[in-house]
């Protein structure tokens, strides 16, 4: 039997052979590298699933390559909204942020919610407090922006623009 | 939206989501990533899931929590409860996407029902394993 193991996900969607180089290629699945190894390392040195799995989320956070990371999906208003959510099975412990812009690593504010509140899910001002409070680094729009996220949200406002239908699943999962 | 799931060696399960969401989506809309049973769910006794797809559905068909339902009352392995999930409620239902999981053995599962989905597996015996379609 396994003693401990670890999955990540990097998003899903249409992901076009034709437009991914090797190149690319190769730095995504070097990036999904370094999340499971931050995983990994937690694992094998005798850490607990739920540390394992917000070490590997914060890796997948700080690589722009993914659409949730530092190039976090825009709004329609051109504005950048995060959510993020943390779930311990011992416990069924579980904390969530939503509609929230800030902090570094969301997933760690949710992380703050289920360690340092009463509550499973803030939205707003107090979750921002709560994530203040835990001590998290907070970044500025520029560390977010990716150009590859800015084309892709002008992109799909001109097609709205033009009345085109927008059922692209790569659209819309982000 | 990136996720990940784990069983650590003392059979504890956890599960994280973050930030996913639809290119120029609505102001304040709020996908499956942040809702506890729909994209983040973990629980000792079935499995923990996170999920990345068409959130509303996800949200409708409960996805991540449907699994460890169908494990606990219907008496379903990991990767048949998954499979179902994804292939069954979810894909007929106009859900594309896929998700991860891991059961109380340890046992992964990565179902997805599109084109691909950026995902990686690794287990104690320090076997790392990387794939995108």
């Amino acid at each position: 039997m396994t003693k401990f193991s670890l999955a990540v996900h990097g998003g899903a969607g249409t992901i076009r052979k034709s437009s991914l180089t090797p190149a690319l290629e190769a730095e995504y699945h070097a990036a999904l590298r370094r999340a499971l190894e931050a995983g990994h390392d937690v694992l094998a040195g005798h850490g607990t699933a739920i540390d394992a799995v917000t070490a590997a989320v914060c890796a997948l956070e700080d690589e722009p390559l993914f659409n949730a990371g530092r190039g976090a999906v825009f709004t329609s208003e051109g504005k950048q909204e995060m959510d993020a959510a943390i779930m311990d099975g011992t416990t069924r412990a579980a904390g969530a942020v939503g509609g929230i812009f800030g902090p570094r690593n969301p997933i760690r504010a949710a992380r703050a919610v289920m360690d340092a509140t009463d509550h499973v899910m803030l939205i707003g001002p107090n979750a921002l407090n709560v994530a203040r409070d835990a001590g998290l680094p907070f970044e500025d729009t520029d560390y977010f922006f990716t150009q590859a996220r800015w084309d892709a949200l002008q992109s799909t406002l001109a097609m709205r623009a033009e009345g085109k239908e927008d059922d692209d699943p790569a659209r819309r999962h982000g | 939206t990136v996720g990940a799931v784990a069983r650590d060696a003392a059979g504890h399960l956890a599960a994280a989501t973050s930030t996913g969401g639809m290119t120029a989506k609505s102001p304040g809309r709020v996908g499956d990533t942040p809702l506890i049973g729909a994209g983040t769910f973990a629980d000792n006794a079935t499995c923990a899931v996170s999920g990345t797809g068409h959130g509303e559905v996800f949200i409708r068909w409960c996805a991540a929590s449907e699994i460890a339902a169908r494990m606990r009352h219907a008496g379903q392995s990991l990767a048949q409860a998954a499979d179902h999930v994804v292939m069954h409620d979810l894909a007929l239902n106009d859900g594309s996407g896929g998700l991860i999981a891991v059961d109380a053995d340890g046992n992964l599962s990565l179902p997805f029902n599109c084109e691909g989905m950026y995902r990686g597996t690794v287990t104690q015996d320090g076997r790392f394993d990387t794939r995108i379609h």
